[in-house]
């Protein structure tokens, strides 16, 4: 089963 | 006090219905060197980052740093209200309330002056590091749009394989599967129709048909797409415009 991974574990905020 | 001409509002309108879409409220920071915005969509899996540089502009001034908070929806309201080949100006003071936008049709002498209300809008900026890429294809913006309109009819997802010589995009759904192969190739004489290819690593990355539909719209600003692929790292899709880009950072599905 494929899942959507976010965004939110690449980018941080500046 | 920021007074930004685009010499046909077509392209402000292009650069609007590249994104508005995918992000509803937008920061537009205004600064001497141009204008820039960022806006994650609401699931959080789409990044958009948009540059325009002076250069895109007829006119462009602002003496002071201005951050106009526009909800896109509205914008796309006044926008429809010019005509593409008028003169648009974005008019706004140094602590803004609402922005002013005056389309001119320079052969009627004809102007027309719409003011659209700014919004407070709470948004993080994300910091964008230099991420490194395995692969950075580059092609056609028609073709790349019509291959992810026709294969996003059969899959809710999108399988882009790049291997040394071939690139390969799969969509595999309910009612059947499609597959697209592309080798990379030069136009010499139309070179907006090549197709580069430059592979580190073989790439095997899965995307949401929703995202990709969303960022084709950006197609409408450049001939050609931009598309920067890793394993470690969200996609990269980017429409490059005179001065500037519209990006689009997309994180990929994976395997559970």
């Amino acid at each position: 089963v494929l899942k959507q991974k976010t965004l939110n574990s690449f980018f941080t905020a500046a | 006090m920021l007074e930004a001409k685009f010499e046909e509002a077509s392209l402000f309108k292009r650069i609007i219905d590249g994104f508005k879409d995918c992000v509803q409220l937008v920061n537009f920071q205004c600064k001497e060197d141009g204008i820039i915005a960022q806006a994650v969509d609401d699931s959080r899996v789409l990044l958009v980052s948009l540059e325009i540089g002076i250069e895109a502009f007829q006119n462009y001034r602002c003496d002071h740093p201005v951050t106009l908070g526009i909800d896109l929806t509205s914008l796309s309201k006044i926008l429809r209200c010019g005509n593409n080949t008028d003169n648009l100006t974005l008019i706004a003071d140094d602590t803004p309330d609402s922005v002013l936008l005056l389309f001119e049709d320079t052969k009627k002498d004809r102007i027309a002056e719409y003011s659209l209300k700014l919004m407070d809008i709470d948004a993080e900026f994300l910091k964008i590091e230099d991420l490194a890429y395995d692969c950075t294809l580059k092609m056609p913006s028609p073709e790349f749009s019509k291959i992810v309109r026709d294969l996003s009819q059969l899959s809710d997802s999108i399988n882009i394989m790049i291997t040394k010589e071939t690139i390969k995009f799969v969509a595999d759904g309910d009612i059947g599967s499609g597959s697209v192969i592309l080798k990379p190739f030069v136009n010499m004489d139309k070179p907006q129709e090549s197709i580069n290819l430059n592979m580190d690593q073989p790439v095997d990355l899965t995307f949401g048909s929703k995202y990709l539909l969303d960022i084709v719209k950006g197609s409408a600003l450049s001939d050609n797409v931009g598309v920067r692929l890793s394993s470690e790292a969200p996609a990269l899709f980017q429409f490059d415009l005179k001065s500037g880009y519209l990006q689009f950072f997309l994180a990929p599905k994976f395997n559970d």
